[in-house]
């Protein structure tokens, strides 16, 4: 079971449609994936399930009130692929567990608690917030890894450098085996010298941290949420789904799974 | 003096993009404008003063250690257009604040004492974070109105209905003279249809409140944070600079200001 943070402060750079179809990309090749919405604008959610009727568990209860995770995982329209849903009270989490002992530590432990019970998943990916808050650090501290989605903007050095400074503080002092597995470019449009500067630059400064698989921008991915399906299942043919099935593949490699 | 918060939760919608470009358009026909880097990202600080040296003072001071506004204001490039830039340490004012009596007004009282001090800005834009967390609050709390860039695409029509949510607690709450006066739809790339749909479901959810001038995706507009400009000093010529004219002329005539 590898657990994976798809994280960064700046946002809109594709963390959620990342963890979506790379999520079903592993799953329709038949592994076992769990996507938790740590966000609480929802996206993952909405984007898995429109329907949402409230009263049902979610990210909140496994946080605050402590539900196992087997309370709180629900199937999704894809084999293999399971979601844990997010809700709008979880951005009061982060003042509400300000004065907890271990307040860190809660996914990791339930996380933990969910593998002693039984529970097996190939991957777990964490869909993070943009910033880097105590939902954020939770997902670092419960991750094997971190999966950073850039867009090959101007802000995207400054980010991610910021990034890695709070990636080292975890790994010091919560997490030793966390590490920046990987860094993958979204939304390219690579028409700009600016994109193929920065792209060179994040090269140069993190090697082959950085994937080679690179998310063109496509329509395609933008309206596969309205139509509350994954890329595959959305546009089989599009660029869209061609980016994300090469980005699974090259994940796979790099985990020595494929 | 009006002060607008320029906010919406979502990531990566053009926040930082219209304060600076909106905040140079007023500039640039004799408004004295005020920008507040309120996300510890620091975009709008990095866009605008891209050798930052530390030890200046930031919006930290403004909130922590309640250095005068006049300490903290800096001149840019731009004649009449002044900023407060931000810094990392902003990140730890959630936490740091969590438990101070009045924690969600202190930006109004720091805008209120600099009036009677003799500041005299026509327009204050507040630069928000991607969230609706502390930072956020202060920032509608001490704002006249609220401006939201959005992106026409499926997540927003969600988030714009959270943030209304917010805004009305906090104008209920405490600030009854809030209102969202502007959403302002940015990256428009108008090719499909899903763009269409959602800016027709704005219009219908709330009519004029939603600018005519839409601001189209233009890689000019990408490129001036690298040149720290203004997407009039880095590329006059260019759609962005024609669409944030056309802002800055459509934010007058509703202000009655033109
Ligand atoms: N490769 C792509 N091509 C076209 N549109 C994309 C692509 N990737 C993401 N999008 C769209 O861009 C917007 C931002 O992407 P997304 O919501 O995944 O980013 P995020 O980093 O999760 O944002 P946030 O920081 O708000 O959580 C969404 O409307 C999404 O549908
Ligand atoms: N109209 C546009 N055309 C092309 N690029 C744009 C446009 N508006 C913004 N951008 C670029 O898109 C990215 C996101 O914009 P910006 O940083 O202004 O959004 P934001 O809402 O402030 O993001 P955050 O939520 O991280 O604060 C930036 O790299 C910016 O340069
Ligand atoms: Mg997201
Ligand atoms: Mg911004």
């Amino acid at each position: 079971m590898t657990t994976i943070a798809v994280i960064n402060q700046k946002g809109g750079v594709g963390k959620t449609t990342t963890a979506v179809n790379l999520g079903a990309g592993l799953a329709r090749i038949g592994k076992k994936v769990l996507l938790i919405d740590f966000d609480p604008q929802a996206n993952l959610t909405s984007h898995l399930e429109p329907e949402t009727g409230d009263g049902r568990l979610s990210t909140y209860d496994l946080l605050r009130s402590r539900k196992a995770l087997s309370d709180v995982v629900r199937p999704t329209s894809e084999a293999n692929l399971f979601l844990v849903p997010s809700s709008a009270d979880l951005a009061g989490v982060e003042l509400e567990l300000a004065a907890e002992i271990g307040r860190e530590t809660i996914l990791r432990d339930q996380l933990a608690r969910a593998w002693v019970a039984g529970a097996r998943f190939d991957y777990v990916l964490v869909d993070c917030p943009p910033s880097l808050g105590l939902l954020a650090i939770n997902a670092l501290v419960a991750a094997d890894e971190a999966l950073v989605p850039i867009q090959a903007e101007f802000f995207a050095l400054q980010g991610i450098s910021r990034f890695v400074e709070v990636q080292g503080l975890v790994q010091s002092r919560l997490n030793g085996a966390l590490r920046l597995a990987g860094i993958v470019i979204c939304l390219w449009r690579g028409q700009a010298n600016l994109s193929r500067e920065v792209r060179e630059e994040v090269q140069n400064v993190f090697g082959d941290v950085l994937y080679e698989t690179v998310i063109r921008q496509n329509v395609k991915l933008a309206e596969a949420p309205s139509a509350a399906r994954t890329i595959f299942a959305h546009a089989p043919d599009s660029n869209g789904a061609a980016d994300y099935a090469a980005l699974t593949q090259e994940f796979l490699r790099r985990h020595d799974d494929a």
